[in-house]
């Protein structure tokens, strides 16, 4: 399903800028 | 408590994006943070492009927390 890997995708790359908005804020890597 | 403290963040990091208080982020400001984060532009556009819900081109603090509540929630889920 095109739609659900779409969601993954987005899920992922959302995970990924969140957590790099959180180690900047506590300054670990 | 977990709600209050994932608004926090939520509000907190809406505030890195929104540099200029503007009261929502706007492509540009996603872009901005390029230079701050370890992610590349067109990471960043699937970033605002997943966050924008209605895809008008800005995100409101509301589309933002909605979009950081299902991370917040996905990572404390055991």
């Amino acid at each position: 399903d095109p739609n659900m890997k779409a969601g993954a995708t987005s899920e992922g790359v959302l995970a990924n800028f969140f957590n790099s908005l959180l180690s900047k804020k506590t300054g670990s890597p | 408590p977990e709600e209050l403290a994932m608004r926090r963040k939520a509000q907190e990091f809406f505030q890195t994006c929104d540099v200029e208080g503007k009261g929502f982020i706007a492509r540009t400001d996603m872009q901005r943070l390029h230079k701050e984060l370890p992610l590349s532009l067109e990471e960043l556009e699937h970033v605002f492009d997943a966050l924008d819900a209605d895809g008008n081109g800005s995100l409101t603090p509301e589309e933002f927390t909605t979009g950081f509540s299902r991370f917040f929630f996905s990572q404390n889920q055991p």
